[in-house]
C-alpha cells in the first residue's frame, strides 16, 4: 500500500488554485476538463495518462481516517491501492472531481465534487515506457 | 506602493496520482 497522500490540505486543490498545463496555459482547477491532462501528458513526453479503475473503497485499516482505494491500473489492470484522506479529489474521465466525502472536499477546499464510486475511470499518471 | 502579490501557479501533474502500472499489490 502506498503511504498516505499528505494530510496537510494540498492547496492546489483550493478553488481559484492556478494550474500551469504542458502547453502552457494557465487554467483554475476547478475549470479542468478531461482533454487539459490528456493533451498535457500528450505534450510533456516523459509522462503518460493511464485510466486507474475504481475496483474498491473501504476504511483503511493501517490508517484510521484515510480510506483505502483499490485500482486496476492501465493496459496491464495492474492492481495498486491507496491511502487517502476521504475529502482527496481525483479527476474522473468525463465527470470531472469526484471525492469519497465531496461535502468535506467543499467545505475544505472550495471544489465542487461527484461522489467517487467504484467502477469509475480516474486520470492517473505514469512513467513513458522507454522505446 | 503596493508590493506585487505573487499568485502561485502549480504543474498539472500535481493534481493527478502516479499510480505506477508496475505496481502491484
Amino acid at each position: 500500500v502506498t503511504p498516505a497522500a499528505p494530510t496537510n490540505n494540498p492547496s492546489h486543490f483550493m478553488k481559484g488554485a492556478i494550474i500551469q498545463l504542458a502547453t502552457g496555459e494557465l487554467k483554475r482547477v476547478e475549470d479542468l476538463q478531461t482533454q487539459d491532462f490528456v493533451r498535457s501528458a500528450e505534450v510533456s513526453g516523459g509522462l503518460k495518462i493511464d485510466s486507474s479503475m475504481v475496483m474498491d473503497i473501504r476504511p483503511s485499516q493501517q490508517r484510521p481516517g484515510l480510506v483505502s482505494l483499490h485500482f486496476t491500473v492501465g493496459e496491464q489492470q495492474s492492481k495498486v491501492t491507496i491511502d487517502v484522506p476521504p475529502e482527496h479529489p481525483f479527476f474522473v474521465f468525463g465527470q470531472g472531481w469526484s471525492s469519497c466525502s465531496p461535502e468535506r472536499t467543499a467545505q475544505l477546499y472550495g471544489l465542487t465534487c461527484h461522489h467517487l464510486q467504484v467502477g469509475d475511470m480516474c486520470v492517473s499518471i505514469t512513467l513513458q515506457q522507454q522505446q | 506602493n503596493v508590493e506585487p502579490r505573487s499568485v502561485p501557479v502549480f504543474p498539472w501533474h500535481s493534481l493527478v496520482p502516479f499510480l505506477d502500472s508496475s505496481q502491484s499489490g
